[in-house]
């Protein structure tokens, strides 16, 4: 494993603490996109599957346990915390899951590298993990005041996808066998959303000014 | 491609 990548996954893990922290410190999800945390639910289960059949280390193992609950304990907090709850901005958060998830669905189906049932859901989470993050920008544009917690959870998430592209590119380079196009477009194009946000939260750092995304 | 994709990243 290379610098990049643990970079990658540590930025991913703190972005998790930051959303637990502003939930568990401040007893509010407020500006946080249920939709998106439930896809993303949804991505660690398909994905990590392989839990049950394939071992690739104890690092990884430990990774994919605790993304998947973590993810299954801020869904927890935001339907059923009895005071967390009620600061879900549920009617701004209208994205649908349909169409997210059918569009990924349809295309694991056609384009994947095997077809066999555990390969298709590992693309499908590959595709939907890309797209996952849109019902949480839309409510950050939704959102006047977008708090720092928030900003920064969704920073940290920009982050880790972008230093998964340098570490394929690193991996591309030092490893032969090393070709996975399927994985790098989406991944490509999952950071290509967060292109925006970034250009807003680094004005807003530079001018010491609340992140404000314009609708 | 005819190689198994290894799935080692997160």
């Amino acid at each position: 494993m290379n610098l990049f990548r643990l970079a990658g996954d540590m930025s991913h893990l703190l972005s998790v603490c930051v959303l637990l922290l502003k939930i568990r410190a401040t007893k509010s999800c407020r500006g946080i996109s249920l939709k998106t945390q439930e896809l993303y639910a949804l991505v660690f289960v398909t994905r990590y599957l392989d839990l049950f059949y394939s071992y690739i280390s104890l690092y990884n193992s430990i990774m994919k346990v605790t993304f998947i609950a973590t993810a299954v304990s801020i869904i927890r907090y935001m339907r059923f915390d009895k005071v967390v709850k009620q600061t879900y901005d549920k009617e701004q958060d209208t994205f649908r899951y349909a169409f997210l998830v059918a569009p990924c669905l349809v295309l694991a189906l056609v384009l994947n590298h095997r077809f066999t049932f555990t390969e298709v859901l590992w693309t499908f989470s590959i595709y939907l993990e890309a797209v996952a993050i849109l019902p949480q920008l839309v409510l950050m544009q939704r959102t006047q005041n977008i708090d720092n917690l928030t900003a920064n959870y969704v920073a940290l998430l920009g982050a880790y996808r972008g230093l998964y592209i340098v570490n394929w590119i690193y991996r591309y380079f030092t490893e032969p066998h090393y070709r996975q196009w399927l994985v790098w477009i989406s991944g490509v194009v999952q950071t290509a959303l967060y292109a925006d946000f970034f250009y807003f939260y680094t004005k807003a750092w530079k001018h010491n000014t609340r992140l404000q995304l314009p609708a | 491609g005819g190689k198994k994709e290894e799935h080692d990243e997160l």
